[in-house]
């Protein structure tokens, strides 16, 4: 199984 | 202030209707370089970002920055007024909460103008590391869209697997599975015209599980490109790029599924 993943987890904010 | 005329408005609608069912609101960011947007969705899954240059218009200026809140509805149905060769001229002046629309026919006969409120909405921006892809695909964008339409019948994901010989996107679903594999090739029709090729470069053979939703909505995009890009790296985002004639693009990233 697989979860859906973030994008916030991938890049930072600014 | 700003004034931007651009030659044909099927640019503009074509863009909004393939933004707005992932995004309701956001800004446009208008400097003197051009017009760009930057948003993601409710769920911090899917970031829709496009750009259109300056010298996409003529005439552009905008003599400062500029952040105007869009509500995609409301862009949306006032664009469906606007005939698909008619002129758009977008208009701003400073200190207003109002952006105006002016539609020309191509003869000039008809001139409609709208008013659209712009919202005050502040909006965070994640910065996105310039980094090569380990894998880049260049394909036909009718072809893509007919993958993940006919994919969706399977499953609720894709996995997209890309090797120097192609691209194989995968789905199975409680029912059954199917796959398509795409050969990379560089194919002539009849007249001599390059016809739609598949390329693949690459440093690494990439794998991503993605939402065959969201790439489904990435789709409504095609119109405005007969290519889509695909930049791959293993576990982290994919991007998807259709250019906007030569004037600017539409990007999309779209976070992986992850192995539990």
């Amino acid at each position: 199984t697989s979860k859906q993943g973030r994008l916030d987890s991938f890049f930072s904010s600014s | 202030m700003l004034e931007a005329r651009l030659p044909a408005a099927s640019i503009l609608k074509k863009i909004v209707e393939s933004i707005k069912d992932l995004v309701s609101q956001a800004n446009f960011d208008c400097s003197e370089s051009g017009i760009s947007f930057q948003a993601m969705d409710e769920s911090n899954i899917a970031l829709s970002s496009f750009l259109l240059r300056a010298d996409g218009f003529d005439p552009y200026r905008c003599d400062r920055k500029l952040s105007l809140g869009i509500r995609f509805a409301t862009l949306s149905k006032i664009l469906k007024c606007a005939g698909n060769d008619d002129v758009v001229v977008i208009r701003y002046a400073d200190d207003t909460d109002i952006l105006s629309l002016v539609f020309e026919a191509p003869d000039n006969n008809r001139i409609s103008e709208f008013d659209i409120k712009l919202l005050d909405i502040s909006s965070e921006y994640l910065s996105i590391p310039e980094q090569e892809p380990e894998c880049k695909v260049k394909m036909s964008s009718a072809e893509f869209s007919r993958i993940c339409r006919d994919l969706i019948t399977i499953g609720s994901s894709v996995v997209i697997d890309a090797t120097k010989s192609g691209v194989k996107f995968s789905s199975t679903g409680d029912d059954g599975s199917g796959s398509i594999l795409i050969k990379q090739s560089a194919s002539v029709d009849g007249d001599g015209k390059a016809a739609p090729q598949t390329t693949v470069e690459m440093s690494e053979p990439v794998s991503l599980e993605l939402s065959l939703k969201y790439l489904n909505n990435f789709t409504k995009a095609a119109p405005l490109s007969e290519y889509v890009v695909m930049n791959m790296t293993n576990d982290s985002p994919l991007m998807l790029q259709f250019d906007v004639s030569d004037i600017g693009y539409i990007r999309y990233f779209l976070a992986p599924q992850i192995k539990d």
